[in-house]
């Protein structure tokens, strides 16, 4: 080991497992998560002798396919059957497994993190049973298509129509235009066979919004794609090169009726149209991802960090006295700028991720019993959040990068792709200035309630403090 | 309100900031639809403002939540690390009170006098949390696989390191490569 890092650790004023472990939230969740790092990590084949960027961009996928596959396999393995669901939850709360597995990412990312999310949030009891056997076991891979390439954050907006033909009881799915071509959805180009598909309904002749529909897309046997649909992968990005992200369009394909997941809005037989009892209901998915966001930001900052203090510890560069030698460079108060906020700023949003988590949990707690009371401030504090926390991660890892000097341009220093997956989160799942004007309506309802004497909910309720004093 | 230098009272800084700028985009609002725009176009033409309103309220909330959750959370921790926990998270307050200086002027009581005092403690944290930046960072607890980096391995094997992964170059496979005999050579020796 290093001298300066050695000398570092003796000078370490705190006990360093006491931390670690309340980060993980606890000494049993500690060791639950690095037996599973352990067990997964040790898998023969799942580390790259040959480092990826060396990779064209075809053997880049080809081999994240062959790592995915095996990934999923270890996990499954490594799982401890003992384990409740909320120690599992903890043991893979601060793990990065995939991110070191994949330094683009994995291309069944989308199957766990959207499909599956998908089904359980828009099927219903009987399209839930045969949908997530399927999925679960693997036996299909499914990806979640809403973004088109004309049109993103504005769901109104998307063009793909699903036309309902009561004659054959199907529905006609259709691209009209260009910009009506589904784009960016992770695995789609040419892992998955699946797809939850939202486009425009009408029945009736009757435009009925925007609603889920499960899609075949490649045949299970040949993986051909199957007639009316087209398929493609939409290029090489900044980042995240093997999640597969792609592009589909319909020619008129034509799918059964059981095939709109029918939780929260039905077709009937007949082409009539049954409206949700309530729209907002489907909040409750998108929220859930931008919490999961919000703590994946703390890991990757928490990732970004520790490689530019350890580097920053062994670096020595300049004179600060004449004579006295080069100092390692985390001497300078500059440096410390630069990076100590980095370290507190993980910890604010590993914590906030965590109060996010609790809140989450209880408004869906509420929502089962019909209660919906909360769910306007969770929807607001969980988009500016989604945002602020994405933005300042993205700087602070940039400032990481640059904090290693010329070192940390390389790629080999895994800052360049850190800053990749981290900036991407600015402008999915909503981009971010929409976000925070979204929580803005939020904040300039509150503040007219406040205006009218109302009470306010806890966490705008300090608006009216300065109302109140007026 | 007079300015406290505390954590508790830069987070009601915070929040008087982020209630002047509410209001302030609400003003922006209602001058703009005095003036005849519809509510649509008096909105757009307020949504820097009203993006800045959201981004202060979201500061007011981080720091609140960051600070009430450590005093909840580390009432059993020892004594070096409650206190190490505690500094972060007035270094996290004054940071971002010194980034966001111009919004506290504009909407607090905060002073010159304040501020001189906030970058001088500031700078006191930092040397503070010195000695432990190592030990915060191997907290985080990433095995190597996990931080897949040249310059941030545990054991500090920077140089080493970066030597090993530069000669799995494809490019160092052979010491003359191609291009040479191809494009180099007759071009140097005007043969092109």
């Amino acid at each position: 080991v290093n001298e300066d890092l050695l000398s570092e650790r003796k000078k370490c004023e705190f006990n360093v497992e006491e931390l670690t472990n309340y980060l993980d939230g606890g000494a049993k969740a500690t060791e639950n998560r690095r037996k599973l790092e352990r067990k997964v990590l040790s898998t023969k084949g799942l580390i790259d002798n040959v480092p990826e960027e060396f990779l064209s961009h075809k053997e880049k996928y080809e081999n994240a396919v062959r790592k995915a596959v095996l990934f999923y396999k270890a996990m499954k393995d490594a799982e401890d059957p003992n384990l409740s669901e909320q120690e599992r939850a903890n043991t893979t709360y601060r793990s990065l497994l995939p991110s070191a597995v994949f330094k683009d990412n994995s291309p069944f990312t989308l199957h766990v993190a959207m499909f599956i999310p998908a089904i359980l949030g828009h099927a219903d009891e009987e399209q839930k049973k045969y949908w997530m056997n399927r999925a679960s076991k693997m036996e299909i891979i499914g990806t979640y298509a809403q973004t088109e390439l004309g049109h993103g954050t504005f769901i109104r907006g998307l063009e793909t129509t699903a036309t309902y033909d009561s004659k054959t009881e199907e529905f006609v799915m259709h691209s009209p235009t260009l910009t009506s071509y589904k784009w960016w959805p992770g695995s789609l180009a040419h892992t998955a066979n699946y797809c939850v598909v939202m486009a425009h309904l009408y029945s009736q002749g009757k435009s009925c919004g925007i609603q889920p529909f499960i899609i075949q897309l490649r045949d299970e046997e040949t993986h051909m794609p199957l007639p009316g649909i087209k398929l493609g992968e939409i290029g090489a990005k900044l980042g995240f090169n093997t999640v597969n992200n792609g592009f589909l369009g319909f020619e008129n394909h034509r799918i059964p009726r059981n095939r709109m997941l029918m939780k929260n809005a039905q077709v009937l037989k007949d082409g009539t149209f049954r409206k949700s009892p309530n729209s907002k209901l489907t909040y409750g998915t998108m929220v859930y991802v931008r919490v999961v966001i919000v703590n994946g930001m703390a890991n990757q900052l928490a990732r970004a960090v520790t490689i530019a203090v350890r580097y920053s510890a062994v670096r020595r560069q300049s004179e600060l006295k004449p004579d006295a030698g080069e100092p390692q460079i985390l001497d300078f108060v500059t440096q410390q700028h630069k990076l100590f906020i980095a370290i507190a700023s993980s910890h604010a949003f590993s914590l906030t991720a965590k109060w996010l988590t609790r809140m989450y949990y209880k408004v869906t707690a509420d929502l089962e019993k019909g209660n919906m009371d909360e769910l306007p401030e969770l929807h607001a504090i969980a988009c500016c959040l989604k945002a602020v926390t994405s933005w300042d991660t993205s700087a602070m890892t940039e400032r990481c990068r640059t904090s290693c000097g010329g070192h940390g341009y390389m790629l080999s220093s895994n800052l360049p792709q850190i800053y990749g997956l981290v900036t991407a989160a600015v402008t999915y799942e909503g981009e971010n200035t929409v976000l925070m004007l979204q929580t803005a309506r939020s904040l300039v309802k509150a503040f007219e309630q406040a205006a009218a004497g109302k009470p306010l909910s806890p966490t705008m309720s300090y608006l009216s403090e300065k109302i109140d004093k007026k | 309100q007079k300015w406290d230098n505390s954590v508790d009272g830069i987070i009601k800084g915070f929040r008087r900031v982020a209630t002047g700028k509410v209001a302030s985009a609400v003003a922006s609002m209602k001058k703009y639809i005095k003036r005849g725009l519809g509510p649509e176009d008096a909105w757009n033409m307020s949504s820097v403002q009203l993006v800045a309103a959201s981004e202060a309220h979201c500061r007011a909330f981080i720091l609140s939540t960051y600070r009430s959750e450590v005093d909840r959370t580390t009432g059993s921790l020892s004594e070096p690390l409650r206190r190490l926990m505690n500094e972060l998270v007035q270094l996290y307050a004054i940071y971002w009170t010194l980034e966001k200086l111009g919004d506290l002027l504009l909407y607090t009581s905060i002073s010159e006098n304040d501020i001189r005092e906030l970058q001088s403690t500031y700078e006191d944290l930092l040397g503070r949390i010195r000695p432990n930046a190592v030990g915060l960072v191997d907290a985080f607890d990433f095995s190597d696989q996990i931080l897949n980096s040249t310059l941030g391995a545990y054991d500090g094997r920077v140089y080493e390191r970066l030597m090993e992964e530069a000669l799995k170059s494809p490019l160092n496979a052979e010491p003359v490569n191609q291009s040479f005999h191809k494009y180099l050579k007759p071009f140097m020796q005007g043969k092109l």
